[in-house]
């Protein structure tokens, strides 16, 4: 499973 | 949500706390940058469009209306309360912050994960941040003898950038999904422009005396 981008933080 | 993340929004959250107590206490916006009031205002906008459609948790959407909310209540006060917007010093504020705007956008059409409008505007708000504090950084250094509360505002805001370090080297360690290489990069680039403000800050405060930034 390769790393992504996540849009979680402020 | 970690130890650092979550200190870093509440820093971040506070920063605001400080600077509209001092507007509201003090009814004045002495030693404030407007310019990067608005550039705040338009970082948020651009950021939080996805409260529209995507829901992270209620957490981050609270916070997001709330630095919203925070950004726009701080420009009505210094652009358009009938007392405090005669105490902003538009001659300090001289900063060409529309170069800020355009570099950003040239730079998230260029640079950005994934070419659409709603992936462009959230990387132009990233870049955007990254800069934002620079007309007040430069507004500090003409104004002279610094108060406190203005001084802790931007030592907060300081503090948050580097927490969210934290927070990324964290996460990078303990999830094995996690990567946003734009969102680091400019982090680092946004926490290093602090470093002579902190530098200032920390002398001033060790030798008992106001903060002036040479």
């Amino acid at each position: 499973e390769s790393r992504g981008e996540m849009k979680d933080e402020l | 949500m970690n130890v650092f993340r979550l200190a870093g929004d509440l820093t971040h959250l506070l920063s605001l706390v400080v600077l509209l107590l001092k507007i509201v206490a003090t009814k004045s916006c002495r030693g404030v940058s407007a310019k990067t009031q608005e550039l705040y205002a338009i970082v948020f906008v651009t950021r939080y469009l996805d409260l529209l459609f995507s829901f992270v948790s209620l957490y981050n959407s609270v916070m997001k209306v709330v630095f919203l909310g925070s950004a726009f209540s701080i420009v009505y006060f210094m652009r358009y309360h009938k007392v405090v917007r005669h105490t902003y010093d538009r001659e300090l504020d001289t900063f060409r912050s529309s170069f800020l705007v355009a570099g950003s956008m040239v730079l998230a059409l260029l640079i950005n994960s994934k070419y659409t409008f709603f992936e462009v505007l959230w990387t132009f708000s990233i870049y955007l941040e990254a800069v934002a504090i620079l007309p007040q950084l430069v507004m500090l250094q003409r104004t002279g003898n610094i108060d406190n509360l203005t001084g802790n505002y931007v030592f907060l805001l300081g503090m948050y950038r580097g927490l969210y370090i934290l927070n990324w080297i964290y996460r990078y360690s303990t999830e094995r999904r996690y990567w946003q290489m734009i969102v680091w990069v400019s982090g680092i680039i946004q926490t290093a422009l602090y470093a002579d403000f902190f530098y200032y800050y920390l002398k001033c405060w060790n030798e008992n005396r106001t903060l002036v930034i040479p």
